[in-house]
């Protein structure tokens, strides 16, 4: 018996929006420690990794440990179903080929159930080995949105330049170039708000714009996005979600062909 | 131009 409840619909339907652009089908992974999905975009080129801790729910159960494949397209269908302030309670039985997902209104007058069929796709993980990273760059999720999105008109690509100095986003294309360099903050008076960078080696890679952009679908989890870079490696982009887990993207650098 | 890289060749197949 599988079971899972959130006292909000809002922080699932972000989740959805969150993954939903990269990827059309994935496999939730639920343990009694919580719930893993890792997978890759269509054209292989990104990765995303989601973990939901069984201590940030409201109420989890998880006897067995059960893999459900869902199609995030039907998901997404029946999360426009619930409010946003409605409990949200998955349920699987062991080897289920079903979901039921569930919402109830706060003040439980309304009860609505889903029962959504599982799919089996047959996703292995990857191992992701540990990289000491050369840059690590903390600042507001919705600044990095506004970075990518305004870059995306000059280039497909942006270029990252981590020093000690700050953090370059660049971008050359047609029209010209665009550069926007932020300085690591001096003080803040609120912490969501500050640029922090801790860099052992400066760092310069290239990445795709419209991934970024499609990552950038979480910042409505999180006030801080995290950049972590090192030369040659995958950019990991990282949303925590409060009290819950986090979602991480990992991108392919472009090269010099 | 650049070329870019697949993400499964930085990660190990279990």
């Amino acid at each position: 018996m599988f079971e899972a409840r959130l006292g909000q619909a809002t922080i699932l339907k972000k989740i959805l929006d969150a993954i939903k652009d990269l990827l059309n089908e994935a496999t939730f992974d639920c343990s009694d420690s919580g719930i893993q999905l890792q997978a890759m975009d269509n054209s292989h080129v990104s990765l995303v990794s989601l973990t939901l801790r069984s201590d940030g729910f409201d109420k989890f159960r998880c006897d067995r440990n059960l893999s459900m494949g869902m199609n995030l397209g039907s998901m997404a269908k029946i999360l426009k179903c619930a409010n946003n302030e409605d409990n949200v309670t998955m349920k699987a039985q062991d080897n289920a080929d079903t979901v039921t997902i569930m919402f109830e209104s706060a003040n439980q007058e309304k009860v609505s159930d889903y029962e959504m069929k599982l799919m089996n796709l047959d996703q292995e993980h990857l191992g992701i080995p540990e990289t000491d990273f050369s840059c690590v760059v903390r600042m507001p999720a919705m600044e990095f949105a506004r970075i990518c999105r305004d870059l995306a008109q000059f280039s497909e690509s942006v270029v990252i330049c981590c020093t000690k100095e700050g953090v370059k986003f660049s971008a050359s294309g047609d029209v010209g170039t665009a550069n926007i360099k932020l300085a690591q903050t001096g003080s803040v008076d609120k912490e969501e708000e500050a640029v922090i960078i801790e860099m052992q080696e400066p760092v310069t890679l290239t990445f795709a714009c419209r991934y970024l952009n499609a990552f950038t679908k979480a910042t409505p989890l999180s006030t801080q996005v995290q950049l972590s870079m090192c030369a040659d490696v995958p950019l990991v982009v990282e949303y925590a979600i409060k009290d819950l887990g986090h979602i991480r993207y990992y991108l392919a650098p472009k090269i010099e062909d | 131009t650049k070329f870019q890289l697949g993400i499964s060749m930085f990660f190990t197949w279990p």
